[in-house]
């Protein structure tokens, strides 16, 4: 699951 | 990153140059809603609050800053610059149907209660329908010209492949984002449409008309 804040996608 | 997400940002990047370009080489905005584009300043705006605090890469930042500034750019030469050739009466949709929905699912379904998750989550509801002012341009005039249709082909294309990049970022990275995989899926059947449209008309050489 992601992790909130690390957004690494456009 | 994988290929997947490369061409899928290339096809992105693509379609926001061929909008740019096709609105000033012929001075003229017409058959473009202007609503969807200015969802989509709304969308990169909201999604990029974190261009200045989170580096993730010089590929990252660079794109980001493309897209905001094109997004403005573009906003900016429909209302403004070639604000005369804008055909307000043909886009009509009400965008306030699009942003309160997305606006308050944001608020009840996030990976994270703070202020710039909440946002991203916003922004990411919000591109999964943004296109819809334009479609519903197109089907109200019957008909896009055929720049306008590349247009939409690059920018449907896009999600399509991102689409494919989470199947590859689940497999090979255990990465998966439920918010981002919905979104992006209901983003591309709103597409499913206009592009059996464009592959049997527009690649055949025809004009994209719609039947009205």
């Amino acid at each position: 699951e992601v992790l909130p804040g690390d957004h690494d996608e456009l | 990153m994988n290929i997947f997400r490369f061409l899928g940002d290339i096809s992105h990047l693509s379609a926001i140059i061929i909008l740019l370009l096709k609105i000033w080489k012929s001075r003229s905005c017409a058959g473009i809603s202007g609503k969807s584009q200015l969802l989509f300043a709304i969308v990169f705006t909201t999604r990029y609050l974190d261009l200045f605090t989170n580096f993730i890469s010089f590929y990252n930042t660079s794109m980001k800053v493309v897209y905001v500034a094109s997004s403005y750019a573009t906003v900016w030469m429909i209302y403004s610059k070639f604000k005369a050739t804008y055909d307000g009466n043909h886009d009509t949709f009400r965008v306030e149907f699009l942003i309160v929905p997305t606006a308050i699912l944001s608020f009840l379904v996030n990976h994270d209660f703070t202020p710039l998750e909440i946002l991203w989550t916003f922004s990411i509801y919000l591109e999964s329908v943004a296109i819809l002012p334009q479609l519903f341009m197109v089907s109200k005039t019957g008909e896009a010209e055929t720049i306008t249709s590349h247009y939409l082909f690059a920018l449907g294309i896009y999600r399509t492949l991102y689409l494919f990049n989470w199947i590859w970022r689940y497999q090979f990275e255990e990465f998966f984002d439920l918010i981002a995989i919905v979104a992006g899926l209901v983003q591309t059947v709103l597409y499913c449409d206009f592009f059996y449209l464009y592959i049997t008309k527009v690649l055949k050489g025809k004009k994209l008309s719609l039947p009205a």
